[in-house]
Formats: C-alpha cells, structure tokens, sequence
C-alpha cells in the first residue's frame, strides 16, 4: 500500500493545471519527473510480486517456484533498456491495459541483429531488426549499447489480460537444424 | 535518382527525389500528400502592454506569422522487411524522423525527433510538422475534445459571435489531445497524436501540429520564466509519433475508418505495458 499511495498522491499533484499545461517553473518540472520516476519504481514492486503470482502454473512441481524480475524500462522511448541490451536471454511480459484484445508490433532495443523470439506456445515468431536511427544513436546524454530494434509482431494480447515472449541472441541457441540465411545487407 | 515506396497492401507512400512525402495511396486511391517541417519566429512583445506580449508558456505567437523551412533537401535511407518497411529522414542536424508502415496496418507512423532547438540567434522557434493534400476542406477541420468527441472547427470563426481574427495563426490554433482531422465529399485525411499538442488548418487541405518549441521570453502570464529547457544543457530533444490515415470520407457499413481510427487511437495512448526479465533458462525449460 505504501507503494501505491505513493503513486496514488503523484497521480493527484499531476491532476495541478501547470502540470496539465506545463506552465509550471522548470524547477517543478523537474520535481514533477523525479516523482513519476520514484512512484514508478515503487511500484514496480508490486508489478513484480503480482506477476510471480499469476504466472506460476498451477500444475508446477517444484515448491519453490522461481521468481522473475518483471523490470519495467523507462528509457524505451529513446531506445535504451539495459536488460535486453546486456543479457543474451530475456524475457519480455507484455500487459494489455485495453478491454479488448490487441495486436501489437513490439520494438526491443538490442545490441546485436541475430535474435529468435518464442511465443508462450513454444512457437517461433518471424522477427526483423532495423538499426536505431543514428540521429538517436548521437544522443548526447544517451548512455545505450543498443545499435538495433528487434520487431516482432505480439498478437492476441488477451484483454487486461498479459502474454510472456522469450528472447534469445540466436548464436547462443544449440543448432537444432539448418541455419537460417543471414540478414541482406541493404 | 528515382521515387522511394514504403508499403503494404492497405497504405502506400511514395517520396519524391528531394527525400519528402509526396504521395499516399490507401483505400483504392492516391491523394498528393506531403509533410515537412517548419518553425515559427516567436513574437517578443513588450509585457506591459496586454495586446504586445511575447510568445511564452501560456500563450502561441509568432512574430508577424513569420515561419521557416526546416530544409528543402532530406537525406533517406530505407529499410524494407517482412514486418515493417521503414524510411529514416534527416531534415537538418536537429530535426529528424522515422516513417513507418507495418505489415498488418493501415495507416503510417512518423516518428519524429526534435531538439535542441538552436538560439545562438536569440529567436525564439515553434517547430510543426504539416501535412499538406489537396483534400479542399473548405475551411473546416476537426480536432478532439479530449479524446472523446470531435468538434467541428472554422477557420476565422467562432460558433457564437462574430469574430475578427487580427493574428491569423495563433487565432485559429486548437489544443488537440489525440487527433486532428480534415475531409471533403471524396477523400479524409486524420492524424493521432501520442501527446497532447496544438494543431489547426491554415489553409484547405493542410494541417499542423506544433511538436516542440524554445522561447526566450517570458510571456507575463505567470510562470515568470522563459520556456527555455536548459537543465541538461543545450536544451531539450523531444522524440514523439504521429499516425496518419488517409482514405475514402463515405462512411461504408463495411469499413469505416473513423472507427479504424478510434481503435489505433486506443491502442495508441494506451499500449501494452512491458516488463523485462532476465532468464537463464533455455527456451525448452522456459517454457
């Protein structure tokens, strides 16, 4: 509860007309963003504990489940996450706010073109990468690896409802057949 | 050398040799549609008269209409696959753009990225991208009524007194939440916002969003400072989208693209929400 007061009053101050307009002084703005920032934080706690619990089967053997991370990447909107960036496997949970059920092609930034990426029924799904137009690559304050964005079509997404992709840099996966052909070079 | 095409079977765009959109083709027609970029000369006034005020945080105002081409020449590179064909624009060394068109859609995305906006000639800017067809709309635009409802917009005109606009820009701009239309008895052309932004029709067929802006005056409204973001520097970059649908105006039982608008306009403003795990599994045990 903390967590979500906490985000619950942020919420309210973002209801002050400046903060609607943005006619507040650039100090607040700054105040503004920092809340935000904290209140998504804390309440990512809360993110997680709740997706360790709905995503345990309930035909699962073993008593101490694992549990998952569930970060959330506040930096997407520049291309930037250090979980797909930094890790050869990874999970990503896509949760559907809308009461029906959507299609969505997601965008994840990576370091590499080489990735497979598995439904939550087993299946693989057609993939394409693109590079990270440079004019963002130059970002001044930009502190990312990611020189690509991974593009994969997430269909069905359940209305408030969530489905869980598997993410892996295909060099890292056993040969199970004959190697897909390399991307054309444009 | 020769015109550039990104496309699928619903929404076709083609680029003229100068990198610039030219032609959209959707819904079995093709409509002459550009886009640019531009920015207005912001008004410095004099504070202590009310009818000379500076262009500031409260108030839109460009300095005798005064307005700017970002470029006339765009560098393209294009990228075509099996789910997204993609064109990345650059107009000058602070504004650039992605515009897209994915497999299954039927409209196209622009992904613009502005800032910082350069001063070091003490002028104030208010960047827009426009849209310009020749969709004659005589006069009438649409823009939302947060989110819900669109209403109906005339330029030079206000529904309940007659009015006499003496700056013909800012007096015909409107807030727009998440979408700006405009229509005639053929063809409608509609843009989604991902924010909310001013926008208006200055002229038939033609319309703007303002996506960022730089004052270095205050317009003594309140706020008491200028709108000149330098906390982390040279100044702020802003990076959004638009979404852009083009096609017949008839509303059809079978297609209605105000309701294909209404649908993206959902999914725009409210998008899966994603969370990322670190997994050491492999996928067989994963799954």
């Amino acid at each position: 509860d903390p967590h979500l007061n906490f985000m619950r009053e942020t919420m309210g101050i973002m209801q002050h007309h400046d903060a609607v307009t943005g006619t507040e002084k650039q100090k607040v703005a700054l105040d503004y963003a920092k809340r935000m920032s904290v209140a998504l934080r804390a309440c990512s706690t809360n993110i997680r504990s709740v997706l360790n619990q709905l995503s345990i089967s309930s035909d699962r053997v073993s008593p101490q489940p694992t549990k998952f991370e569930f970060k959330t990447c506040t930096l997407l909107n520049i291309s930037s996450c250090a979980t797909s960036e930094l890790n050869d496997r990874f999970a990503l949970t896509l949760y559907n706010p809308l009461a029906h059920s959507t299609n969505e092609y997601v965008r994840v930034p990576v370091t590499d073109y080489k990735y497979v990426v598995i439904d939550p029924t087993g299946k693989s799904l057609p993939t394409q990468v693109v590079p990270v137009p440079k004019a963002v690559t130059n970002l001044q304050h930009r502190n990312s690896s990611a020189q690509y964005e991974l593009i994969f079509l997430a269909s069905n997404l359940p209305a408030v409802g969530y489905k869980t992709y598997y993410i892996e840099k295909s060099d890292s996966i056993p040969v199970r057949g004959k190697p897909s052909a390399s991307p054309k070079k444009k | 050398s020769s015109y550039t095409v990104i496309g699928n079977n619903n929404i076709k765009l083609t680029f003229d040799t100068n990198g610039f959109l030219a032609y959209v083709t959707a819904d079995g027609m093709t409509r002459t549609i550009s886009q640019e970029f531009l920015y207005y000369i912001a008004a410095t006034g004099n504070n202590e008269e009310f009818l000379n005020r500076s262009s500031g945080a409260y108030i839109f105002r460009p300095d005798k209409n005064q307005i700017r081409f970002a470029t006339d020449e765009v560098s393209l590179e294009v990228y075509k696959g099996q789910l997204v064909q993609e064109v990345h624009q650059q107009f000058n060394s602070w504004i650039s753009q992605v515009v897209r068109v994915y497999k299954q859609s039927n409209h196209a995305e622009f992904e613009w990225l502005v800032g910082p906006i350069p001063i070091k000639d003490n002028i104030g800017k208010e960047v827009i991208s426009r849209f310009t067809s020749d969709i004659k709309s005589e006069g009438i635009f649409y823009t939302d009524s947060n989110g819900r409802e669109m209403l109906k917009r005339r330029r030079n005109h206000r529904e309940t007194w007659n009015v006499k606009i003496h700056e013909s820009v800012a007096g015909n701009y409107y807030p727009v939440t998440t979408k700006i239309a405009l229509e005639d008895d053929t063809a409608r052309m509609a843009i989604l916002t991902d924010r909310a932004q001013g926008g208006s029709s200055l002229e038939d067929g033609v319309l703007e969003l303002m996506v960022h802006r730089r004052l270095l005056h205050d317009d003594a409204f309140g706020v008491g400072e200028a709108l000149n973001e330098t906390e982390y520097g040279e100044g702020l970059i802003a990076r959004g989208k638009h979404h852009l649908f083009m096609g017949k105006s008839l509303q059809r039982p079978e297609v209605s693209l105000k309701a294909i608008e209404r649908l993206v306009q959902l999914e725009t403003l409210l998008p899966s929400w994603k969370f990322f795990s670190n997994v050491s599994y492999s996928s067989d045990q994963w799954l």
